[in-house]
């Protein structure tokens, strides 16, 4: 396996998920 | 690199295994006639000194040993129970003077503190929850995380407590379809908490704002994983899991133990480790726990076995002691122990 099995990776993957996620 | 590929790590033969890395030094003998359930440690203060002290649970008592001198440990308090039997100790990560634990039959229907009174004399309880309740995991900060079944949906709560076991708060993070069966805390993110379904789905939540962020699923091949640790280095989510509906299958058997990773932004997962037995060992998990690098289960061989996370094989194993299988086993959150316990009220300290 590779990272790119895994897709893009962010680093502030909890702030962006916080963001786009529903209240 | 330990992204590149599945590692079968060597796994050393079974007669090579021994418990050498652990050395017995203590046991003692929970009184109780009744079953043993479960083993912990936590701090408490004796005569203004915390002390590293042992918590044991039977079905209807749970009680708390101090350390007397190498060795030798004395019972210091014990709450009974005659209604409702004890299944677990909850642990709390870092709270002193106070037990979680979690009553009930098949299910857990009470999550009570058990504490002493201010002058010490005497032993105390507070009902913090009671339900139709599937999961529970002591947190950070006094906090203590639980998922329920009403009549129509599930709830997930956490409540914060006080000192003296008194409700501080309640919260409630958005449910997911599916019934959680185990959570975990990130390891250095106090705002997120993770849950494993009965779906294979790996749940996560912001405690702060209650959002359900993400539901990964992760694999077809276990059913009703449990979620054991977690920890978040460079945007990955590396995940470490037991898998107890695990069928015995293939010349290795099914892993004890998985460590996946997890892009959080995709919800795609890959293997990064997979934990067998050594071989020639039968069993596959009963139960079992992760503290550090390390991982300790119960197998339906009755033994116990002891991973390295890190080097990837089983480095200890513990066959049953005079004829009687080990039912549960825990690391101890003071100190570098591992708690061994037998159903007739036998519990070793490592």
């Amino acid at each position: 396996c590779s990272q790119a099995d895994l897709g893009p990776i962010s680093i502030n993957w909890f702030e962006e998920l916080s963001s786009e996620a529903p209240p | 690199d330990s992204l590149k590929q599945t590692e079968r790590a060597d796994v050393p033969a079974g007669d090579n295994l021994n418990p050498g890395n652990l050395q017995l030094v203590s046991k003692l003998k929970n009184p109780s006639g009744s079953c043993s359930v479960d083993v912990g440690a936590v701090w408490w203060e004796i005569a203004g000194v915390k002390q590293p002290c042992i918590v044991t649970a039977c079905e209807y008592a749970v009680s708390l040993w101090k350390p007397l001198g190498p060795g030798q440990w004395r019972e210091m308090y014990s709450w009974l129970f005659t209604e409702v039997p004890v299944l677990q100790i909850v642990s709390m990560p870092d709270v002193y003077n106070l037990v979680c634990v979690a009553l009930g039959n098949l299910e857990i229907r009470e999550i009570r503190a058990l504490l002493c009174s201010s002058d010490g004399e005497s032993e105390k309880q507070v009902l913090l929850s009671s339900g139709n309740i599937h999961a529970v995991l002591g947190l950070t900060e006094r906090r203590l995380v639980s998922s329920s079944r009403t009549l129509c949906d599930q709830q997930v709560e956490i409540i914060t407590f006080a000192e003296d076991g008194g409700s501080q708060g309640k919260q409630f993070l958005m449910p997911p379809e599916e019934t959680v069966l185990t959570f975990a805390e990130i390891e250095g993110m106090q705002e997120a908490l993770l849950g494993t379904t009965i779906m294979n789905n790996v749940v996560m939540w912001n405690l702060n704002t209650g959002q359900l962020l993400r539901k990964m699923h992760v694999g077809d091949s276990y059913q009703a994983s449990i979620c054991h640790k977690a920890y978040s280095e460079m945007g990955l989510l590396f995940v470490v899991l037991s898998h107890p509906c695990a069928k015995e299958r293939g010349p290795s058997g099914s892993p004890v133990f998985q460590l996946i990773a997890v892009n959080p932004k995709t919800a795609l997962s890959v293997d990064v480790m997979l934990y067998y037995l050594p071989q020639g060992q039968a069993g596959r998990f009963l139960e079992g726990d992760v503290k550090d690098n390390f991982a300790a289960a119960v197998l339906t061989s009755g033994a116990i076995a002891i991973w390295d996370l890190l080097l990837g094989h089983c480095t200890a194993l513990l066959p049953p002691i005079s004829d009687q299988n080990w039912s549960f086993v825990k690391w101890s959150g003071t100190d570098s122990h591992l708690l061994a316990g037998q159903k007739d009220g036998n519990i070793f300290v490592y």
